[in-house]
Protein backbone atom coordinates (compact mmCIF):
# COMPACT_ATOMS: atom_id res chain seq x y z
CA UNK A 1 0.00 0.00 0.00
CA UNK A 2 1.33 3.40 -0.68
CA UNK A 3 2.59 5.25 2.29
CA UNK A 4 0.57 8.58 0.81
CA UNK A 5 -2.61 7.79 -1.31
CA UNK A 6 -5.92 9.99 -1.27
CA UNK A 7 -9.46 8.71 -1.98
CA UNK A 8 -13.39 8.93 -2.59
CA UNK A 9 -16.28 7.08 -3.22
CA UNK A 10 -15.38 7.92 -7.36
CA UNK A 11 -11.29 8.01 -7.13
CA UNK A 12 -8.44 6.34 -5.53
CA UNK A 13 -5.21 8.25 -5.76
CA UNK A 14 -1.74 7.33 -4.78
CA UNK A 15 2.02 7.96 -6.12
CA UNK A 16 4.31 5.27 -7.07
CA UNK A 17 7.83 4.32 -6.65
CA UNK A 18 8.57 6.06 -10.12
CA UNK A 19 6.96 9.16 -8.48
CA UNK A 20 4.45 9.14 -11.07
CA UNK A 21 0.66 9.99 -10.16
CA UNK A 22 -1.74 7.28 -10.25
CA UNK A 23 -5.37 7.72 -10.74
CA UNK A 24 -7.82 4.80 -10.46
CA UNK A 25 -11.93 4.83 -10.93
CA UNK A 26 -13.16 2.88 -8.23
CA UNK A 27 -16.56 2.95 -10.54
CA UNK A 28 -14.66 1.21 -13.59
CA UNK A 29 -11.87 -1.18 -12.82
CA UNK A 30 -10.49 -1.09 -16.16
CA UNK A 31 -9.69 2.80 -15.99
CA UNK A 32 -6.52 4.32 -14.60
CA UNK A 33 -4.48 7.50 -15.35
CA UNK A 34 -0.63 8.82 -14.70
CA UNK A 35 0.27 11.91 -14.21
CA UNK A 36 4.03 12.56 -14.51
CA UNK A 37 6.04 15.23 -15.54
CA UNK A 38 8.58 15.63 -18.30
CA UNK A 39 11.12 18.03 -19.34
CA UNK A 40 12.28 18.79 -22.55
CA UNK A 41 16.17 19.28 -23.42
CA UNK A 42 17.37 22.42 -24.82
CA UNK A 43 20.79 23.68 -26.29
CA UNK A 44 21.35 26.99 -26.45
CA UNK A 45 24.61 28.55 -28.26
CA UNK A 46 25.89 31.00 -30.72
CA UNK A 47 24.79 29.69 -33.33
CA UNK A 48 21.60 27.42 -32.54
CA UNK A 49 19.16 27.22 -30.01
CA UNK A 50 17.22 24.07 -30.08
CA UNK A 51 14.44 22.73 -27.93
CA UNK A 52 13.84 18.59 -28.02
CA UNK A 53 10.64 18.06 -27.54
CA UNK A 54 9.07 14.17 -26.59
CA UNK A 55 5.23 13.95 -26.99
CA UNK A 56 5.41 10.34 -26.30
CA UNK A 57 7.14 6.75 -27.45
CA UNK A 58 6.90 7.43 -31.18
CA UNK A 59 6.60 10.79 -31.60
CA UNK A 60 9.02 14.09 -30.92
CA UNK A 61 10.47 16.98 -32.31
CA UNK A 62 13.21 19.27 -32.39
CA UNK A 63 12.81 22.46 -32.23
CA UNK A 64 15.25 25.11 -33.57
CA UNK A 65 15.91 29.11 -33.86
CA UNK A 66 19.17 30.18 -35.69
CA UNK A 67 20.10 33.89 -34.97
CA UNK A 68 20.10 34.78 -38.73
CA UNK A 69 17.30 33.04 -39.68
CA UNK A 70 13.84 34.49 -39.83
CA UNK A 71 11.78 30.99 -39.74
CA UNK A 72 11.72 28.25 -37.14
CA UNK A 73 12.89 24.95 -38.11
CA UNK A 74 10.73 22.28 -36.82
CA UNK A 75 12.70 18.64 -37.36
CA UNK A 76 9.80 15.80 -36.85
CA UNK A 77 10.38 12.45 -35.73
CA UNK A 78 7.44 9.98 -36.02
CA UNK A 79 7.39 6.26 -36.03
CA UNK A 80 7.34 3.50 -35.65
CA UNK A 81 3.33 3.89 -35.27
CA UNK A 82 1.66 1.20 -32.64
CA UNK A 83 -0.33 -1.13 -34.39
CA UNK A 84 -1.26 -3.78 -32.09
CA UNK A 85 -4.27 -1.80 -31.42
CA UNK A 86 -5.50 -2.66 -34.74
CA UNK A 87 -6.17 1.01 -35.74
CA UNK A 88 -4.31 2.64 -38.48
CA UNK A 89 -3.09 6.35 -37.80
CA UNK A 90 -2.10 8.68 -39.73
CA UNK A 91 -0.42 11.10 -37.87
CA UNK A 92 -0.33 15.06 -38.48
CA UNK A 93 1.26 17.95 -37.19
CA UNK A 94 -1.40 21.08 -36.82
CA UNK A 95 -0.45 24.71 -36.80
CA UNK A 96 -2.89 26.73 -35.04
CA UNK A 97 -2.50 30.47 -35.06
CA UNK A 98 -5.03 32.99 -34.29
CA UNK A 99 -5.11 34.73 -37.80
CA UNK A 100 -8.37 34.70 -39.24
CA UNK A 101 -8.65 33.21 -42.67
CA UNK A 102 -12.43 32.75 -43.84
CA UNK A 103 -12.09 29.22 -44.62
CA UNK A 104 -9.30 30.28 -46.78
CA UNK A 105 -5.56 28.65 -47.07
CA UNK A 106 -3.01 28.24 -50.02
CA UNK A 107 -1.28 25.53 -51.46
CA UNK A 108 1.59 25.23 -54.41
CA UNK A 109 1.14 23.55 -57.58
CA UNK A 110 3.77 20.96 -57.59
CA UNK A 111 6.19 23.96 -56.60
CA UNK A 112 4.94 26.80 -59.03
CA UNK A 113 2.06 29.01 -58.14
CA UNK A 114 0.00 29.30 -54.66
CA UNK A 115 -3.84 27.92 -55.67
CA UNK A 116 -6.29 29.42 -52.74
CA UNK A 117 -8.53 26.30 -51.77
CA UNK A 118 -11.88 27.44 -49.68
CA UNK A 119 -12.63 24.92 -47.10
CA UNK A 120 -15.88 22.54 -47.95
CA UNK A 121 -15.56 24.48 -51.38
CA UNK A 122 -15.51 23.71 -54.86
CA UNK A 123 -15.27 26.62 -57.20
CA UNK A 124 -17.51 24.67 -60.63
CA UNK A 125 -19.81 22.78 -58.49
CA UNK A 126 -22.27 22.52 -55.33
CA UNK A 127 -20.39 20.25 -52.58
CA UNK A 128 -21.71 18.22 -50.60
CA UNK A 129 -18.37 16.34 -48.55
CA UNK A 130 -19.09 12.61 -47.32
CA UNK A 131 -15.46 12.77 -46.20
CA UNK A 132 -15.06 15.85 -44.66
CA UNK A 133 -11.60 15.63 -43.60
CA UNK A 134 -9.95 14.18 -46.63
CA UNK A 135 -12.00 15.95 -49.04
CA UNK A 136 -10.18 19.37 -47.82
CA UNK A 137 -6.94 17.74 -47.86
CA UNK A 138 -4.57 18.81 -50.85
CA UNK A 139 -1.43 17.77 -52.18
CA UNK A 140 1.47 20.44 -50.82
CA UNK A 141 4.77 19.88 -52.37
CA UNK A 142 6.45 22.97 -50.96
CA UNK A 143 4.34 25.21 -49.11
CA UNK A 144 0.85 25.83 -47.44
CA UNK A 145 -0.38 29.23 -46.45
CA UNK A 146 -2.77 31.50 -44.42
CA UNK A 147 -3.59 35.08 -44.55
CA UNK A 148 -5.12 37.03 -42.29
CA UNK A 149 -6.66 39.83 -44.78
CA UNK A 150 -7.44 42.32 -41.56
CA UNK A 151 -4.08 42.45 -40.12
CA UNK A 152 -1.84 41.98 -43.23
CA UNK A 153 -0.37 38.76 -41.37
CA UNK A 154 0.79 35.79 -43.33
CA UNK A 155 1.72 32.23 -42.16
CA UNK A 156 3.32 29.97 -44.27
CA UNK A 157 4.65 26.20 -43.82
CA UNK A 158 7.25 25.08 -46.48
CA UNK A 159 8.02 20.83 -46.30
CA UNK A 160 10.95 19.27 -47.31
CA UNK A 161 9.18 16.74 -49.24
CA UNK A 162 5.15 16.66 -50.51
CA UNK A 163 2.94 15.71 -47.90
CA UNK A 164 -1.07 16.45 -47.64
CA UNK A 165 -2.23 19.24 -46.12
CA UNK A 166 -5.27 21.10 -45.01
CA UNK A 167 -6.84 24.02 -43.06
CA UNK A 168 -9.72 22.49 -41.02
CA UNK A 169 -10.34 25.44 -38.96
CA UNK A 170 -9.67 29.00 -38.74
CA UNK A 171 -6.43 29.88 -38.41
CA UNK A 172 -4.53 26.80 -38.37
CA UNK A 173 -2.61 24.82 -41.04
CA UNK A 174 -2.21 21.11 -41.11
CA UNK A 175 0.48 18.20 -42.80
CA UNK A 176 0.42 14.65 -42.71
CA UNK A 177 3.70 13.29 -41.99
CA UNK A 178 3.59 9.64 -42.04
CA UNK A 179 0.42 7.24 -41.57
CA UNK A 180 0.27 3.11 -41.15
CA UNK A 181 -2.92 1.64 -42.19
CA UNK A 182 -3.85 -1.56 -41.62
CA UNK A 183 -6.47 -1.82 -44.99
CA UNK A 184 -6.56 -1.18 -47.96
CA UNK A 185 -8.55 2.13 -49.27
CA UNK A 186 -10.25 0.59 -52.04
CA UNK A 187 -8.73 3.64 -54.23
CA UNK A 188 -6.56 1.36 -56.50
CA UNK A 189 -3.41 0.13 -55.01
CA UNK A 190 -5.19 -2.95 -53.49
CA UNK A 191 -2.89 -3.23 -50.90
CA UNK A 192 -2.94 -1.16 -47.09
CA UNK A 193 -0.43 1.33 -46.79
CA UNK A 194 1.70 -0.11 -44.04
CA UNK A 195 5.38 -0.15 -44.58
CA UNK A 196 7.52 -1.98 -42.17
CA UNK A 197 11.14 -2.31 -41.79
CA UNK A 198 13.09 -4.51 -39.48
CA UNK A 199 10.40 -5.83 -38.52
CA UNK A 200 7.88 -2.68 -37.12
CA UNK A 201 6.58 0.14 -38.10
CA UNK A 202 8.26 3.02 -40.70
CA UNK A 203 9.94 5.58 -38.89
CA UNK A 204 10.31 9.01 -40.72
CA UNK A 205 12.19 12.06 -39.79
CA UNK A 206 11.97 15.37 -41.93
CA UNK A 207 11.72 19.20 -41.66
CA UNK A 208 9.43 21.72 -41.23
CA UNK A 209 10.30 25.79 -41.81
CA UNK A 210 7.48 28.34 -39.92
CA UNK A 211 7.88 31.29 -41.45
CA UNK A 212 4.93 34.47 -40.73
CA UNK A 213 4.95 37.76 -39.78
CA UNK A 214 3.53 41.24 -41.20
CA UNK A 215 3.08 41.61 -44.76
CA UNK A 216 4.45 44.95 -45.55
CA UNK A 217 5.71 44.84 -49.12
CA UNK A 218 4.51 41.57 -50.42
CA UNK A 219 7.25 41.39 -53.06
CA UNK A 220 9.55 41.06 -50.85
CA UNK A 221 8.17 38.75 -48.60
CA UNK A 222 7.33 36.21 -51.70
CA UNK A 223 11.09 36.50 -52.85
CA UNK A 224 11.92 35.64 -49.20
CA UNK A 225 9.65 32.58 -48.83
CA UNK A 226 10.63 31.13 -52.37
CA UNK A 227 14.13 31.17 -51.41
CA UNK A 228 13.53 29.44 -48.30
CA UNK A 229 11.59 26.71 -50.12
CA UNK A 230 14.50 26.53 -52.64
CA UNK A 231 16.63 26.22 -49.99
CA UNK A 232 14.70 23.35 -48.20
CA UNK A 233 14.13 21.74 -51.26
CA UNK A 234 17.24 21.98 -53.49
CA UNK A 235 19.90 21.97 -49.49
CA UNK A 236 23.35 22.48 -50.32
CA UNK A 237 25.32 19.25 -50.81
CA UNK A 238 27.26 18.43 -47.83
CA UNK A 239 30.35 16.16 -49.03
CA UNK A 240 33.25 14.41 -47.21
CA UNK A 241 37.01 14.50 -48.40
CA UNK A 242 39.83 12.29 -47.63
CA UNK A 243 43.25 12.63 -47.76
CA UNK A 244 46.34 11.76 -46.31
CA UNK A 245 47.46 14.71 -44.13
CA UNK A 246 48.67 13.89 -41.05
CA UNK A 247 48.00 17.69 -39.42
CA UNK A 248 45.67 20.80 -39.66
CA UNK A 249 48.45 22.39 -40.82
CA UNK A 250 48.94 20.16 -43.59
CA UNK A 251 45.46 20.10 -44.57
CA UNK A 252 45.56 23.79 -44.86
CA UNK B 1 28.45 6.66 -68.54
CA UNK B 2 27.82 6.97 -64.67
CA UNK B 3 25.73 9.52 -65.36
CA UNK B 4 23.55 7.21 -67.67
CA UNK B 5 22.33 5.36 -64.59
CA UNK B 6 20.80 8.99 -63.43
CA UNK B 7 19.19 9.37 -66.48
CA UNK B 8 17.79 5.88 -67.06
CA UNK B 9 16.49 6.06 -62.88
CA UNK B 10 15.07 9.92 -64.20
CA UNK B 11 13.70 8.16 -67.21
CA UNK B 12 11.51 5.56 -64.98
CA UNK B 13 10.29 8.23 -62.00
CA UNK B 14 8.21 9.89 -65.10
CA UNK B 15 5.82 7.40 -64.43
CA UNK B 16 2.18 9.30 -62.90
CA UNK B 17 2.75 6.68 -59.77
CA UNK B 18 6.48 7.76 -58.92
CA UNK B 19 5.52 11.46 -59.53
CA UNK B 20 2.47 10.74 -57.34
CA UNK B 21 3.60 7.74 -54.64
CA UNK B 22 0.51 6.07 -55.61
CA UNK B 23 2.82 2.80 -56.71
CA UNK B 24 2.55 -0.46 -54.65
CA UNK B 25 5.01 -1.05 -51.80
CA UNK B 26 7.07 -3.29 -53.94
CA UNK B 27 7.60 -0.74 -57.02
CA UNK B 28 8.07 1.72 -54.22
CA UNK B 29 11.12 0.02 -53.27
CA UNK B 30 12.80 -0.82 -56.77
CA UNK B 31 12.11 2.90 -57.05
CA UNK B 32 14.34 3.56 -54.25
CA UNK B 33 16.92 0.68 -55.16
CA UNK B 34 17.42 2.51 -58.84
CA UNK B 35 17.78 5.67 -56.72
CA UNK B 36 19.93 4.43 -54.74
CA UNK B 37 22.28 3.11 -57.22
CA UNK B 38 22.26 5.74 -59.31
CA UNK B 39 23.83 7.94 -56.13
CA UNK B 40 26.19 5.66 -55.73
CA UNK B 41 27.71 5.92 -59.29
CA UNK B 42 27.22 9.61 -59.23
CA UNK B 43 29.79 9.70 -56.26
CA UNK B 44 32.64 8.91 -58.38
CA UNK B 45 31.63 11.75 -60.53
CA UNK B 46 31.57 14.05 -57.42
CA UNK B 47 34.62 12.81 -56.65
CA UNK B 48 36.32 13.64 -60.06
CA UNK B 49 34.77 17.05 -60.05
CA UNK B 50 35.53 17.91 -56.00
CA UNK B 51 39.22 16.61 -57.15
CA UNK B 52 39.12 19.22 -60.08
CA UNK B 53 37.64 22.42 -58.22
CA UNK B 54 40.40 21.64 -55.09
CA UNK B 55 43.53 21.71 -57.53
CA UNK B 56 44.03 18.12 -56.12
CA UNK B 57 42.53 15.85 -58.77
CA UNK B 58 46.15 14.09 -59.61
CA UNK B 59 46.50 13.29 -55.55
CA UNK B 60 45.63 9.71 -55.85
CA UNK B 61 44.84 9.20 -52.14
CA UNK B 62 41.81 12.12 -52.75
CA UNK B 63 38.37 10.16 -52.12
CA UNK B 64 35.10 11.91 -51.70
CA UNK B 65 32.58 10.77 -49.50
CA UNK B 66 28.44 10.89 -49.47
CA UNK B 67 26.58 10.87 -46.65
CA UNK B 68 23.20 10.02 -47.45
CA UNK B 69 22.23 9.07 -43.93
CA UNK B 70 22.54 12.85 -42.56
CA UNK B 71 18.80 13.40 -42.23
CA UNK B 72 18.80 10.54 -39.55
CA UNK B 73 22.33 12.50 -38.10
CA UNK B 74 24.03 9.34 -39.30
CA UNK B 75 27.67 10.07 -41.54
CA UNK B 76 29.86 6.83 -41.50
CA UNK B 77 32.76 9.28 -43.06
CA UNK B 78 32.26 12.05 -40.27
CA UNK B 79 32.27 9.69 -37.27
CA UNK B 80 34.85 7.59 -38.29
CA UNK B 81 37.81 10.64 -39.12
CA UNK B 82 39.32 12.29 -36.83
CA UNK B 83 40.46 14.74 -39.31
CA UNK B 84 38.72 15.54 -42.39
CA UNK B 85 37.55 17.96 -44.99
CA UNK B 86 33.69 19.30 -45.45
CA UNK B 87 32.70 20.45 -49.04
CA UNK B 88 29.37 22.23 -49.59
CA UNK B 89 27.91 22.34 -52.56
CA UNK B 90 25.43 25.04 -53.57
CA UNK B 91 23.38 23.22 -56.47
CA UNK B 92 21.28 26.45 -56.41
CA UNK B 93 22.00 29.35 -59.06
CA UNK B 94 22.36 31.96 -56.87
CA UNK B 95 24.18 32.53 -53.44
CA UNK B 96 23.18 30.72 -50.65
CA UNK B 97 23.60 30.64 -46.81
CA UNK B 98 23.23 27.30 -44.74
CA UNK B 99 23.83 25.18 -41.63
CA UNK B 100 26.25 22.61 -41.52
CA UNK B 101 25.53 19.90 -39.27
CA UNK B 102 27.84 16.57 -38.94
CA UNK B 103 27.19 13.51 -36.68
CA UNK B 104 30.13 12.51 -34.54
CA UNK B 105 31.02 10.50 -31.58
CA UNK B 106 33.03 12.88 -29.10
CA UNK B 107 32.25 16.06 -27.62
CA UNK B 108 35.15 18.02 -28.92
CA UNK B 109 36.24 19.43 -32.56
CA UNK B 110 37.23 22.41 -34.03
CA UNK B 111 36.22 23.62 -37.54
CA UNK B 112 38.02 25.85 -39.88
CA UNK B 113 37.51 27.44 -42.65
CA UNK B 114 39.56 26.91 -45.52
CA UNK B 115 38.29 29.31 -47.76
CA UNK B 116 40.47 31.98 -46.87
CA UNK B 117 43.04 32.39 -44.24
CA UNK B 118 42.23 28.84 -42.51
CA UNK B 119 40.36 30.63 -39.75
CA UNK B 120 38.51 29.00 -37.14
CA UNK B 121 34.98 29.12 -37.56
CA UNK B 122 32.42 29.76 -34.45
CA UNK B 123 30.97 26.13 -33.85
CA UNK B 124 28.85 24.30 -31.05
CA UNK B 125 28.06 21.43 -30.12
CA UNK B 126 24.35 20.00 -30.48
CA UNK B 127 23.48 16.24 -28.81
CA UNK B 128 21.53 14.23 -31.09
CA UNK B 129 17.83 13.40 -29.44
CA UNK B 130 18.01 9.75 -27.56
CA UNK B 131 15.30 9.05 -30.06
CA UNK B 132 16.72 9.16 -33.08
CA UNK B 133 20.28 7.52 -31.80
CA UNK B 134 17.15 4.68 -31.40
CA UNK B 135 15.74 4.69 -34.66
CA UNK B 136 15.52 0.98 -36.05
CA UNK B 137 18.28 0.09 -38.34
CA UNK B 138 20.43 3.11 -37.80
CA UNK B 139 23.78 1.72 -37.91
CA UNK B 140 25.77 4.93 -36.00
CA UNK B 141 27.67 5.84 -32.84
CA UNK B 142 27.03 9.12 -33.47
CA UNK B 143 25.53 11.15 -30.21
CA UNK B 144 26.68 14.85 -31.21
CA UNK B 145 26.41 17.23 -33.83
CA UNK B 146 28.56 19.78 -35.15
CA UNK B 147 26.97 22.55 -36.29
CA UNK B 148 28.29 25.30 -38.42
CA UNK B 149 27.16 28.21 -40.41
CA UNK B 150 28.40 28.48 -43.92
CA UNK B 151 28.16 32.03 -45.26
CA UNK B 152 27.70 32.65 -49.07
CA UNK B 153 27.84 29.74 -51.04
CA UNK B 154 28.46 30.65 -54.42
CA UNK B 155 26.54 29.95 -56.96
CA UNK B 156 26.79 26.44 -58.34
CA UNK B 157 29.91 26.69 -56.06
CA UNK B 158 31.94 25.68 -52.98
CA UNK B 159 32.97 26.07 -49.53
CA UNK B 160 35.68 23.96 -48.10
CA UNK B 161 36.03 23.58 -44.06
CA UNK B 162 38.43 21.49 -42.33
CA UNK B 163 36.90 19.49 -39.17
CA UNK B 164 39.43 17.59 -36.38
CA UNK B 165 38.24 15.99 -33.01
CA UNK B 166 40.61 18.36 -31.39
CA UNK B 167 39.91 21.77 -29.37
CA UNK B 168 41.05 25.01 -30.89
CA UNK B 169 43.52 25.39 -27.98
CA UNK B 170 45.28 22.14 -28.74
CA UNK B 171 45.33 23.03 -32.85
CA UNK B 172 47.11 26.60 -31.84
CA UNK B 173 49.35 24.92 -29.52
CA UNK B 174 50.64 21.98 -32.04
CA UNK B 175 50.83 24.46 -35.14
Amino acid sequence: EPAEFISSELYNISINDDGNLIVRWNKQNNMNLVQSFHFYEGAEGPIVEELHHTINEWVSQVVRIYPEEEHIEFDWLVGPIPAKDKVGKEIVTRYSSNLKTDNVFYTDSNGREMLKRVRNYRPTWDLELKEPISGNYYPVTSKISIKDEEKQLKLSVLNDRAQGGSSLQDGAVELMIHRRLLKDDAFGVNEALNETAFGEGLVARGTHYLFGGKVKNVDKFVLKEKELALKLALHPWILGVSFDWNSIDNMR
Amino acid sequence: EHLDHFREAMGVMQHHDAVTGTEKQLVANDYARLLYKSMSHAGEMISEAVGKWSGLANEPSVKVFTCLELNISSCAFSEQNDMFIVVVYNPLSRPVSTYVRLPVKENSYSVLSLNDDGLFQDMQMVPIPERVQKIPGRLSNAVNEVVFRVENIPALGLKFYAVAKQSREEIIEQS
